[in-house]
């Protein structure tokens, strides 16, 4: 799709927004590249609009990836299924539908600032770069930021903390744009799909109660198959359920707060892989990752087409 | 060396504490060494039986892996060092690039 462009490697922020630029000159028919706010460092918040262009009402699926700066494989798959959808367009009749049906909206890189510093300084870092007037420490756990049940267990009211939930809920400027452009876009947006790492798990809500979603069967049934699907290409096993059962109770994350939000089908995807490499999944497990991790975000696009 | 070589010596463990007695020794030497959890993302999910993944710093492996022998706490070695493991794992053209 961008020639001479490595899929197989892990990239720069400034690569990755390189890359957007271009595919948003050449490949115009497919592709719209726009802003939906600033970071807390004051770099642009770059969204790709993937999918054939209609007059005709679209539903739509939202995807993010890099919430947390440290899971690069997290952007690596975004870019991935951004460069399978424009190489397969017109060979795939499954994909060529979800295109046309679709719109995509593609978020490489949610935390930018967060990511660029795992670039440049601490590869370990976790969280937005904000900074708090009162202590010295910087950064919020941007998935612990949320307004639904903001600050519970598992998060930390302490700024110096990796799960520092932040002032208030939407106090970081790239969790307000998002939630900002989800709210505006809700009616035609049905799927939310945030992609993080390491676990090798499918999540549906809820995080912060034990009560089972209105539309579980839809939703469990989506996640089952698309694990099937996940599984069928390199025998990669992947748990399944609602966060807070198939991991613990926790305070509400993006995910919780799409559905909360009106957004029917919310997942969270832990991918590659269950700790040996943990967040340094070498670059030569970006193809088999990325490749069946496809499966399953085509698995969940075509349950989503059909009426549940 | 990738980031000044500041993860060389650093290492990551796993531990799967076997009685909530554990759990609260881990979550004690958590707070006293601030070291970086990989998993679960939360000290306080860390429960009997929690699969917990830690990364040390070289300045802090000492106490912590005796602190952990003394209290007979197993644990595993999943990353021996993990400058080692970083550099590995990135290609040339990526180190390339980044330098």
């Amino acid at each position: 799709s961008v020639p001479g462009y490595n899929y197989e490697v892990y990239h720069s922020l400034e690569e990755i927004q390189d890359w957007m630029q271009h595919l948003n000159k050449t490949h115009s028919d497919l592709i719209q590249m726009f802003s939906i706010g600033k970071s807390y460092e004051g770099r642009s918040l770059f969204v790709l609009k993937l999918g054939r262009r209609s007059r005709a009402y679209k539903r739509a699926v939202w995807i993010d990836c890099g919430i947390h700066a440290r899971e690069w494989i997290g952007p690596a798959f975004c870019q991935w299924f951004v460069k399978e959808a424009l190489l397969t367009y017109r060979s795939d009749p499954a994909m060529r539908k979800m295109l046309n049906h679709l719109y995509f909206y593609i978020m490489p890189v949610f935390n930018v600032d967060g990511y660029h510093f795992s670039w440049t300084n601490d590869r370990f870092w976790r969280k937005t770069r904000s900074r708090n007037s009162r202590f010295r420490c910087r950064g919020v756990d941007a998935n612990r930021n949320w307004k639904v049940k903001w600050c519970d267990e598992g998060a930390s009211m302490h700024p110096c903390d990796d799960t520092y939930c932040g002032p208030f809920p939407e106090s970081e400027p790239e969790v307000k744009a998002v939630a900002n452009f989800l709210r505006k876009h809700k009616k035609h947006i049905r799927a939310y799909l945030s992609f993080h790492a390491y676990a090798q798990m499918l999540l549906y809500p809820y995080s912060y109660k034990y009560a089972t979603i209105p539309n579980f069967s839809c939703v469990e049934s989506a996640a089952y198959k698309a694990v099937n699907a996940l599984r069928s290409v390199y025998g990669v096993q992947y748990r399944y359920g609602p966060a807070s059962s198939t991991l613990y109770v926790s305070s509400g994350s993006s995910m919780d707060w799409a559905y909360k939000n009106g957004i029917p089908y919310a997942f969270a995807f832990e991918l590659r892989d269950t700790g040996h490499f943990g967040f340094l999944l070498p670059e030569t497990l970006i193809k088999p990752t990325c490749t069946e991790t496809m499966m399953a975000v085509k698995n969940i696009t075509m349950h989503l087409l059909k009426k549940c | 060396h990738l980031y000044n070589n500041r993860y060389a010596g650093d290492q990551v463990i796993r531990l799967i504490p076997k009685t909530e007695e554990e759990a609260y020794a881990l979550k004690k030497i958590h707070h006293q060494l601030k070291v970086d959890l990989w998993q679960p993302s939360s000290i306080s999910y860390v429960s009997e039986g929690t699969v917990t993944d830690v990364h040390i710093p070289q300045n802090a492996s000492q106490a912590l892996l005796a602190f952990l022998q003394q209290a007979n706490i197993q644990y595993k070695v999943l990353i021996e060092d993990l400058q080692k493991a970083l550099e590995k794992g990135s290609s040339l053209q990526t180190q390339r690039n980044r330098r």
